[in-house]
């Protein structure tokens, strides 16, 4: 393809179309890699049950999902304002969270925000696995308290409650706790870890408590996000 | 718009697609599959210029008014992208939390010159 001059979307010299597929490959990685703000492409260390994948993406409203496991990408709820939003699930990390009928379960989310970046939080929540009593004869309402932990405590120790519901597990199922001006506050902090505790208590019992590592039903949070951009307005400001 | 062939002259779309499975991404990208990097390339002679449809853009008013009133510009009209559409994109970021985002302007759709 011959270029016209002083056209620089006019085309480029002849390449070997090898050499010329990998150039373009190139560039796609690098533009969307640009687009979602990433320095590189994401290291996948620790892979999540599939089973609580396709859980979490489920409630995400992102879609439905096809037989063969893969996504079918709708269009969700749309984030008001600029390109920068976001819908965030994020797992606790589970070499931090007790397994087993512990008096709480505690949870661990790490978050690592880019210098400079700021996020401001639309809405988010907190997924919950409750499980129905043992006993048939039970009363099925279930009182479940949610609490920040200060970072680095110990479970149990100085923390704050978020939040309190009267939950219905005439069956186990999902329950959902609103925790968006929690994450804000946490954001704004600047930390890395957030620590949350969540008891469900039925006579010692944990009913919110996590029955192994691999279960389906783990806790995940879920965000919508928008990336704040302070800059610009110091730019307005010079002008 | 065009969509160009082999033989590429008039301003055209060329369609590009990535599978994000042959470039080892699809670990980290849950969805889509892969990426439609369609792009825009090809001659604008100046009888073209303007068309098709992106005749409400500044510079094609501009350039139309210079046709119109016989000033030879001796400028060139390009081949650029009159449509485009946003990437739906769900992946793991490196905390291993998925996010869910609509990348704006990120796919092709079609080609005019300005």
């Amino acid at each position: 393809v011959s270029g016209s001059p002083g056209c620089a979307s006019c085309g480029l010299p002849a390449m070997e179309k090898d050499a010329e597929e990998r150039m373009m490959i190139e560039f796609a990685k690098q533009q969307l890699l640009d687009k979602l703000h990433l320095k590189e492409r994401p290291n996948i260390t620790q892979t999540v049950p599939r089973a609580a994948l396709l859980i979490a993406l489920r409630k995400l409203h992102s879609g439905s999902v096809r037989q063969d496991g893969t996504l079918e990408l709708a269009n969700s709820r749309p984030i008001p304002t600029n390109d920068q939003g976001y819908e965030i699930v994020s797992f606790a990390d589970l070499n931090e969270t007790e397994i087993g009928d512990a008096a709480s379960l505690s949870l661990t989310f790490q978050f690592l925000q880019e210098r400079g970046q700021s996020i401001q939080v639309l809405q988010s929540s907190l997924w919950i696995y409750a499980r129905s009593s043992e006993d048939p004869h039970r009363d099925s309402r279930l009182s479940a308290q949610v609490f920040l932990s200060a970072e680095g405590g110990l479970s149990g120790s100085n923390r704050t409650l978020v939040i309190e519901k009267m939950l219905e597990v005439q069956e186990s199922s999902w329950h959902t706790f609103p925790i968006t001006r929690t994450l804000q506050a946490f954001l704004d902090g600047g930390q890395r870890r957030l620590q949350l505790e969540v008891s469900c208590d039925e006579d010692g019992k944990n009913l919110c408590s996590l029955e192994g590592s691999d279960t389906p039903n783990q806790p995940f949070l879920v965000a919508q996000v928008r990336l704040r951009d302070d800059h610009s307005k110091h730019t307005l400001k010079k002008r | 718009s065009l969509r160009c062939g082999d033989d590429v002259s008039v301003c055209c779309k060329r369609d590009f697609y990535i599978k994000f499975k042959d470039i080892q991404w699809h670990d980290w990208i849950i969805a889509p599959e892969g990426y439609h990097m369609n792009y825009c390339m090809g001659q604008c002679p100046q009888h073209l210029a303007g068309s098709p449809g992106i005749a409400s853009s500044f510079h094609a008013t501009v350039f139309s008014q210079l046709k119109v009133n016989g000033i030879n510009t001796a400028a060139s009209s390009c081949c650029v992208p009159t449509e485009r559409r946003p990437l739906s994109m769900v992946y793991f970021n490196s905390q291993h939390s998925i996010v869910k985002t609509d990348v704006p302007d990120m796919i092709v759709e079609s080609c005019g010159c300005t």
